[in-house]
């Protein structure tokens, strides 16, 4: 029975794609069934798996004209599956204010498709609008990636009182998996600094800290993951740690 | 008369803020009256800038409790004011559809206070929402700040296909001023790459490129501008650079 698991930040740029298409790659990678549903307009996760959204994008099944199974197409990742996304979806955050439930849109559209994966990855625009909402209410889990970065720690705050408002009114099972410290540059007080500050406010940050890495920014650039473009570079041994976590984390509990 | 520039890019992280508050500290230092808007709910502007949002913040002159006049507080860098931003300010999105002329609320308040400054700048936040349309209908141009990534270059068709279509619908006179290379490593061939793409497709690119410096990424931890928390380091170069071609533009025009 899969579980969803949102990766979700308000700020910008702090590595939600790049974690989402690399910890789904690391998770299919040891045999699970995993499917990426790309929720941010700007659909970088698409085209970081050399996916295209010209037959159809999660705007089509939000907006009713297609059924989410029908969207699902293969990524350059064996194993790793994708709902593709496309610019009009910035249209859904406008198109959905006056729709019926409508935080629950995407939470009804994936029911009917959970067998199939082990686990459904969603990743989220940088904003907490109705899109992140609708990913927040459709997930088990959230997981934040957080950049070694001052103006990073700024947002927490409030994304953790977003979490515990969601929690409250539309989605009672979503709990914090925990966060991601990513972009990590050892040189940098200020990267060790933000680190320590994260890991003493939440409990659930990954042991696994992402360094700071080109390959990692150079691999979408190539349509693939981290594993399929650097194997054996520290980004990839980075989310190999991230999934291992993850999955270890669920054996012990 | 006030020129007002927007600060604009949907994709996250690619230092939209950074320019802002730099881009306005260099302008103020040369002796112009520079007011910064923050329009982005993360209030990074803001809080970057020393600033406090306690006696007020756009949302409620969006929202029609506050003249925006009354708003205006001093920030950490002299000759350099700022209205701040606050995390109501996501509700906007959602109020805002329903209003009338809900695209030109922002530039219908900042009206009567252009005579008053030289330079209004506005932060915008990471997405293409209601939020972004007023600041890019109250603007005469667009500074888009551009992340030296591989990601960062996926969504400036989008963004430049979205000025075009406020161009023609909302804001005849809005201009691409040009694009801002940032958070540039010499050592990676990916940043060379980049920065040879954008400029090949966009002729109004500065030529002063901001280099990844640390500095620049400490001192809105100290709620200061670059040019106060480190005025010899490269950033603080770069940033004069910045606004030297962007005054020079306006001589030689
Ligand atoms: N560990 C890393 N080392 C180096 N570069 C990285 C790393 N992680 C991400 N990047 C790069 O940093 C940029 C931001 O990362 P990414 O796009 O994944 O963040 P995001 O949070 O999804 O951004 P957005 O808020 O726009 O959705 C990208 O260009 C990406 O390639
Ligand atoms: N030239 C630079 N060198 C090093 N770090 C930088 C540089 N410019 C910006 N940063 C840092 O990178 C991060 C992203 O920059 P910034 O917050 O200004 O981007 P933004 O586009 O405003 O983000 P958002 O999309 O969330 O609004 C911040 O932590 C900032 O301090
Ligand atoms: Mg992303
Ligand atoms: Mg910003």
């Amino acid at each position: 029975m899969a579980e969803v698991i949102a990766l979700a930040n308000q700020k910008g740029g702090v590595g939600k794609t790049t974690t989402a298409i690399n910890l789904g790659a690391c998770l299919a990678r040891r045999g699970l069934r995993v499917l990426l549903v790309d929720v941010d307009p700007q659909a970088n996760a698409t085209s970081g798996l050399g996916g295209s959204n010209e037959s159809g994008s999660l705007y089509d099944a939000l907006g009713g004209a297609a059924r989410l199974e029908d969207l699902i197409v293969p990524s350059s990742e064996p194993g790793l599956s994708l709902v593709p996304s496309s610019p009009d979806l910035a249209g859904a955050e406008i198109e959905l204010v006056d729709a019926d439930r409508r935080e629950y849109v995407l939470r009804e559209l994936l029911l009917p498709l959970r067998p199939r994966w082990d686990f459904i990855l969603l990743d989220c625009p940088p904003s907490l609008g109705l899109l992140t909402v609708n990913a927040l209410t459709a997930a088990d889990a959230v997981v934040i990636p957080v950049q070694c970065e001052y103006l990073a720690l700024e947002g927490l705050g409030h994304l953790a009182a977003t979490l515990e408002r969601v929690r409250h009114t539309l989605n009672g099972s979503l709990r914090l998996e925990g966060l991601v410290m990513t972009m990590f540059d050892p040189r940098t007080t200020l990267a060790q600094q933000v680190v320590a500050e994260v890991r003493g406010h939440f409990a659930q940050t990954f042991r696994t800290v992402v360094p700071r890495s080109v390959r990692l920014s150079e691999a979408p650039s190539h349509g693939l993951s981290i594993v399929a473009y650097a194997p054996h570079s520290a980004g990839a041994a980075a989310y190999a740690g991230v999934a291992d976590e993850l999955l270890a984390r669920r054996v012990a509990s």
